[in-house]
């Protein structure tokens, strides 16, 4: 049921992933403002089956050279391969930032195999990367199946300065017009077999809700 | 052939790429 309903291949599935800053009120209080947020859902077969989307629509807004977007599909396995659409929660000014506060990423994956992952995240701006981190992480057997869980990553300070550029831009529109050129390629591989198991490509723009950050999961395909 | 320097809103995108769902 997993299989195209949610972020899912065949080998992986994740269940849950968030970008946020968490400020300290006092000792023993801190706020957390979540930028993205994908929540753990409990699909059923009556749920419809993601849209799809022609990942040439957007390989120019990914590394396209070597080891580009483009190859890694031509590998697959092509369910492997997902389009997220963000929109992305700024409206955090009730929450004093200064140097106290913690920006992060925390994610979370599943399988049925026993698996060590690399977790490569990569920041793009035009379709060039600026800054990857590789993260590895080892599975836990959590209620029958194996969990993979990246807890509270520091983000890298060139995410910190672009998210205080864009908070102080005064238009939104003028901040959905920077992030039309941003996004972020997130490759999951089985480290032993360097298999992909997971493709994750996210683009931006910002919320206009009151009830935070949104979000629409698309297959890529090629037609 | 490439897309490079289209804007997101000139590609064939589904609808609901431009749609922000409603609820949280």
């Amino acid at each position: 049921v997993w299989q195209d309903r949610t972020i899912a291949s065949s080998k992986l599935r994740m269940l849950e992933f968030s970008a946020f800053m968490e400020v300290q009120r006092d000792p023993d209080n801190y706020s957390k403002h979540l930028f993205v947020h994908i929540g753990q859902t409990n699909p059923s077969y009556s749920d419809p089956l993601l849209e799809a989307v022609d990942i040439r629509q957007i390989y120019d807004k990914f590394p396209e050279k070597k080891g580009g977007l483009k190859e890694l599909y031509e590998k697959g396995p092509q369910n492997a391969f997902f389009l997220v659409k963000f929109w992305a929660d700024l409206n955090s000014s009730g929450m004093l930032d200064g140097p106290g506060s913690f920006y992060g990423v925390s994610s979370q994956y599943s399988s049925i195999e026993n698996m060590t992952i690399t977790v490569s995240t990569k920041v793009c701006s035009f379709g060039k990367q600026v800054v990857e981190k590789v993260e590895t992480e080892y599975a836990r057997m959590e209620g029958g199946k194996y969990v993979y869980r990246i807890h509270r990553s520091p983000m890298c300070e060139y995410m910190i300065n672009f998210i205080h550029k864009l908070k102080h831009l005064p238009e939104k529109y003028m901040m959905n017009s920077v992030l039309e050129n941003f996004t972020i390629l997130q490759v999951v591989t089985n480290r032993d077999t360097q298999e992909t198991l997971l493709c994750i490509a996210f683009v931006f723009e910002v919320s206009n809700s009151e009830h935070g950050a949104q979000y629409h999961v698309y297959r890529l395909v090629k037609e | 052939g490439s897309v490079e320097q289209v804007p997101m809103r000139k590609r064939q995108l589904p609808a609901s790429f431009w749609e922000e769902p409603r609820l949280s």
